[in-house]
């Protein structure tokens, strides 16, 4: 199982 | 020139034991409305969001926004001065290099004053959209805390499913596989319900020793919000009654 990072959501504002 | 002072302290105290073990250094943004911050772990899978009103101090002055960056660490540190009956000032000027951190118990008249020294902190700001979660738990934060514990010494990895009738927690492991589900349980015994807002239902699967960590939080509440949407991280939400909203946002484990 592969763990998702957050950047991957949500961008640099 | 920033003054917030926080007749419960002990919030304060809570609050920094919450996120220590997440986040390191961190910007705390100071404006004439409240105080904010906003950091991710280093693994960038976790981040930390607070928020506290000015309505929630005893005491707030802020002219203008300021950034504050501190040492989560070392700022814990100082926080243990602190006894647990006492009030909390903090204090900056304009272009601070120290921010000032004042415990006073009025009972014993004993005062505690410290400058920690800020630091420049060159850190990743995230934009989170306002999202409509599909499903949204509340449950007792002591019970959720347990669950986690326990289910972690199963499994690394715990499974949310979310439905209409129950929410459900299961894990797989060497050890085998199980499930805590818990049904929609508005009884008259306020810390035992469990409230389902479920529009969608979501599944999604998670590292336990990010929530362990995150549950630390539930001294400062009676209660956990989960907002689960499919394609989103997850948020673990605890309300700090008159003062503000601690949130944890969780990127989900995808499989191979």
């Amino acid at each position: 199982m592969q763990q998702k990072a957050l950047t991957s959501f949500f961008s640099s504002a | 020139m920033f003054e917030a002072k926080l007749t419960e302290g002990l919030i304060l105290k809570k609050i920094v034991e919450s996120i220590k073990d997440i986040v390191t250094d961190v910007n705390i943004d100071i404006s004439p409305s409240g105080i904010s911050l906003q950091a991710m772990d280093s693994s960038h899978v976790a981040l930390v969001s607070l928020n506290l009103s000015m309505d929630g101090f005893e005491h707030y002055r802020a002219d203008t926004n300021m950034v504050l960056g501190v040492s989560i660490a070392n700022l814990a540190k100082v926080m243990k001065l602190a006894d647990n009956n006492d009030q909390i000032t903090l204090q900056a000027d304009q272009e601070a290099t120290h921010l000032k951190i004042i415990f006073e118990n009025p009972k014993t008249e004993r005062t505690t004053e410290f400058n920690l020294n800020l630091i420049t902190i060159d850190s990743e700001h995230l934009a989170i959209p306002e999202t409509e979660y599909s499903s949204v738990v509340t449950i007792n934060s002591g019970e959720f805390s347990k669950i986690c514990k326990e289910l972690f010494s199963l499994s690394e990895t715990v499974q949310i499913t979310t439905n209409t009738d129950y929410v459900q927690f299961s894990v797989e492991g060497e050890v085998g596989s199980g499930q805590v589900r818990l049904g929609h349980n508005d009884s008259e015994k306020k810390e035992d319900q469990t409230i389902l807002e479920v529009s969608e239902s979501v599944q999604q699967q998670f590292a336990i020793r990010y929530l362990n960590m995150f549950n630390k939080a539930s001294t400062l509440s009676s209660f956990t919000r989960l907002c689960l949407h499919q394609e989103q991280p997850l948020v673990v939400e605890f309300k700090i009654d008159n003062l503000g909203v601690l949130k944890y946002f969780l990127a989900p484990k995808i499989s191979d």
